[in-house]
């Protein structure tokens, strides 16, 4: 038996947009832990680790270990039934082909029962060992958001690099080309607002922006996004979920020919 | 421009 309550459902419809554009079916985890998912898009380019964690829940009950495929493009539209306000509870039995979404209105005089087909889904399960990066920038989410929404107007690559002046984004296209700048921050009374360098090493390295701008489709998650990042290896962009836990995004460079 | 390599050049499966 698998039941989990959500309060604020809109939660799980903003992670659930964060993921669809990635990827199209994924084995959600459940275990006393919480509810967890790690899928990489189809052309095995970037992969998406996202964690809710138990203690997160109002109501959380896994009697044991086990995974749910979903096709993530139809739970979106499941999720559309629910109201921005509404409770979300989803329900699994043991052996089941079938998860239950239940939506409940705040004033519960409104309760949708949906049910969706399972899938049996074959995907790798990734080891990511935990590592210390050279860089990592902190910064508001929306901020991010903007500045890949702009280079990717421009041209399809986005070039990052860190040093102590701050981190710059650039990319290169037909029509010419773009460097945004943003420092270090930390002076501001706000620390949504505020950008933070931890620089090791300076470090250059390019990624395929179609992926980095859907990355930013979590922007509504966290007022901060930490991007992680070393030479030569996947780049991480982290949002984490208040009280709950996290959406991480892993990115492979591209390298010269 | 450049070569784009996969996620599965980093990572293993576990």
């Amino acid at each position: 038996m698998f039941e989990l309550r959500l309060v604020q459902g809109s939660l799980l419809k903003r992670v659930i947009d964060a993921i669809k554009d990635l990827v199209n079916d994924a084995n959600f985890d459940c275990s006393s832990t919480g509810f967890s998912l790690q899928a990489m898009d189809s052309s095995h380019v970037a992969l998406v680790a996202l964690l809710l964690r138990s203690e997160g829940f109002e109501h959380f009950r896994c009697d044991r270990t086990f995974s749910m495929g979903m096709s993530i493009a139809n739970m979106a539209k499941m999720l559309k039934c629910a109201s921005n306000d509404d409770i979300i509870t989803i329900k699994a039995d043991d052996g089941t082909d079938t998860v239950t979404f239940m939506f409940e209105s705040p004033s519960q005089d409104k309760i949708s029962d949906i049910e969706m087909k399972l899938m049996d889904i074959d995907s790798d399960h990734l080891g990511i060992p935990d590592a210390e990066y050279e860089a990592i920038v902190r910064m508001p989410s929306t901020e991010f958001g903007s500045i890949c929404t702009s280079l990717s107007t421009i041209g399809d690559t986005v070039t990052i690099a860190v040093s102590k002046q701050g981190v710059t984004f650039s990319t290169k296209g037909d029509i010419g080309s773009g460097n945004i700048t943003c420092r270090q921050n930390s002076s501001t009374e706000k620390p949504e607002e505020a950008t933070i360098i931890e620089m090791k090493e300076p470090v250059v390295l390019t990624f395929a922006l179609k992926y980095i701008t859907t990355f930013t489709k979590a922007t509504s998650l966290s007022s901060q996004v930490t991007i992680s990042l070393s030479s030569d290896m996947p780049v991480v962009v982290e949002y984490k979920i208040a009280e709950m836990g996290h959406i991480r995004y892993y990115l492979a460079p591209k390298i010269e020919e | 421009g450049g070569v784009q390599l996969a996620i599965t050049d980093y990572y293993r499966s576990s």
